[in-house]
């Protein structure tokens, strides 16, 4: 046994081979884990509900950057598939002796056990003193899953404890290391959309700055384009950072920003919100006298519901709304379709390379400033319509041509999922 | 148990608190670089008293000393010297940084690869 906690690096259950990944490491071949700490493994130190948070918060952190999800079993100890606990000297039947204060705080097993050296004196994230726990439990976790010690400046897995601010996230290597071992976060999303905000610089001229949103089920992650990641902490549930808009299933987000306009729409089912963003929630009336939700027959006469999505063109005014393999386009000045709709979504975008097309159901369309093009999205893959600047560059490109699907992992990273036991932390 | 009689234990006698003992020489250093993988050879519960110490000797020594200095941005000298003592006595993590180097005349199967992610670089020098 001691072998296997100081000869080979941690490591979980004996998988089947075929579970095994990059560099002989193994890891969980199932992707919801379960985990608990054990009722005589409390600390002493710090309150037990605040020690089970700290590693509630742990196990989240991995999950926000891996298609992993934990649980926490209120079970007993044995049915858990992570053991966590903590101990002074001889410890929990660990064959292991902990060393008192100083040197070794904490050690991890291949079977997916982790304990915590209680004499050494653990804080909560909050306090910049003493060892954070939380810091160390993500790593003691980071080798349950399978990750080795690195002496990468600014990695999680360094042996040894560096004192630091009491803030600290998983960087990109540590999350490529991660996903290496367990893939990248893929899912289709029920919307997305960046949002606009247009601010006044101190010496008055406007400037606009955009945020892109990612909604999907009850949750949302807001992108920070320029870290190339989700916000740290996300997802958030849609109630949170939504005010009067539906919890989950968001069908459609549109902005209509002209000279003129700057309305915002989120659509579910047959009824659509108007959200506003200075008070930063829907609607309830605004000031043309609609009181929201209202139908969206009343409001884009013409238009089916439920819809699968919609985007809005400003270069051309119109609303494309997609349901099924047809296309809406909507006049906006007019507040009316084009006669010419609806059309099938394979003539009004058309595939360029010929059979590589979503045909129909999508889940989102998504015009985005930060890659200054439209993207169509349907499961886990997109499809970018062709820009102007495209067919400037390849003059035999189709108007609104479709180039071949893409994953969507390989250009937003890290949009995942979390157990939803603790989507509110 | 610590000791207590007054009902809200206000006057529990704290634990006694224990110390991890300090690396302070070559034995110590030995095992440290045994236990944690720097060196080959099976870890020991603690000092032996009689017999050789555990741990690499000679050459082996010196060679997974100039290792973990390197890893740690240490003067590579493959001397038992102040800072790499104090590199050992930092807090850390007691699961092994790599696995051990077989000797070249082993005969034992080779070892299996080094472990997932990048090679381990030195920490940027200040």
């Amino acid at each position: 046994f001691l072998h296997l906690l100081l000869a080979a690096p941690p490591g979980p259950h004996p998988q089947d081979e075929g579970a095994a990944r990059a560099g002989g490491a193994q890891a969980f071949a199932k992707r919801t884990l379960s985990w608990r700490l054990l009722g005589e493994g409390y600390s002493r130190q710090l309150p037990a509900d605040q020690q089970r948070h700290v590693l509630r918060l742990a196990f989240r952190m991995w999950s926000e950057v891996t298609p992993l999800t934990f649980r926490e079993d209120p079970g007993p100890g044995a049915s858990a598939d992570i053991k966590l606990g903590f101990g002074r000297g001889r410890h929990l039947g660990c064959p292991r002796v902990f060393d008192g204060v100083g040197q070794e705080f904490a050690h991890a097993w291949r079977l997916g056990d982790v304990h915590f050296d209680d004499d050494e004196h653990f804080t909560p994230p909050t306090s910049d003193v003493g060892i954070s726990l939380l810091r160390v439990a993500v790593h003691e976790i980071g080798h349950v899953l399978g990750l080795p010690h690195s002496y990468r400046a600014g990695s999680i897995m360094q042996p040894n404890y560096t004192p630091r601010g009491p803030a600290f996230e998983l960087d990109w290597s540590d999350r490529k290391a991660i996903q290496r071992l367990y893939g990248s976060c893929a899912g289709s999303f029920d919307t997305a959309f960046d949002w606009i905000r247009t601010e006044r610089s101190p010496r008055g001229d406007a400037t606009a700055r955009f945020s892109t949103y990612f909604f999907r089920h009850g949750w949302y992650w807001l992108y920070e384009n320029r870290n190339n990641r989700t916000r740290y902490g996300d997802p958030l549930p849609i109630l949170a950072g939504w005010r009067g808009v539906p919890a989950q299933g968001i069908d459609a987000f549109v902005h209509v920003w002209t000279w003129g306009r700057d309305e915002r729409y989120f659509f579910k089912g047959n009824r659509y919100w108007r959200y506003d963003s200075d008070r930063d929630q829907a609607y309830s009336e605004d000031e043309r006298g609609h009181s929201y939700p209202r139908l969206i027959s009343e409001g884009f006469p013409g238009i089916p519901s439920p819809l699968d999505t919609a985007f809005y063109d400003r270069r051309r005014q119109l609303i494309y709304f997609f349901k099924g393999p047809w296309v809406f386009a909507f006049d906006v000045p007019r507040n009316r379709v084009l006669g010419s709709s609806p059309k099938k979504m394979t003539e009004v975008f058309p595939a360029i390379q010929p059979r590589n097309h979503p045909l129909r159901s999508l889940d989102a369309a998504y015009y985005s400033y930060a890659h200054r093009a439209v993207f169509l999205f349907k499961g886990s893959a997109y499809w970018r319509v062709a820009s102007d600047g495209d067919r400037k560059r390849r003059p035999g490109l189709p108007p609104n041509g479709l180039f071949p699907a893409q994953p969507i992992p390989d250009k937003w990273f890290d949009v995942c999922d979390v157990h939803a036991s603790t989507l509110n932390m | 148990e610590a000791l207590f009689h007054s009902r809200d234990r206000s006057d529990r006698a704290p634990a006694p608190l224990r110390r991890a003992p300090p690396i302070a020489g070559l034995p110590a250093a030995q095992r440290f670089l045994s236990k944690y993988g720097w060196a080959p050879g099976p870890p020991g519960a603690g000092p032996r008293r009689d017999g050789p110490p555990e741990g690499p000797q000679g050459a082996a020594l010196a060679q997974a000393l100039r290792r973990f200095q390197e890893v740690n941005a240490l003067p590579a000298s493959g001397r038992l010297d102040a800072a790499t003592l104090a590199a050992m006595n930092r807090p850390r993590c007691g699961v092994p940084d790599t696995r051990p180097p077989l000797p070249a005349a082993s005969a034992a199967p080779r070892a299996p690869p080094p472990p997932p992610g990048p090679r381990p670089k030195a920490r940027p020098k200040r």
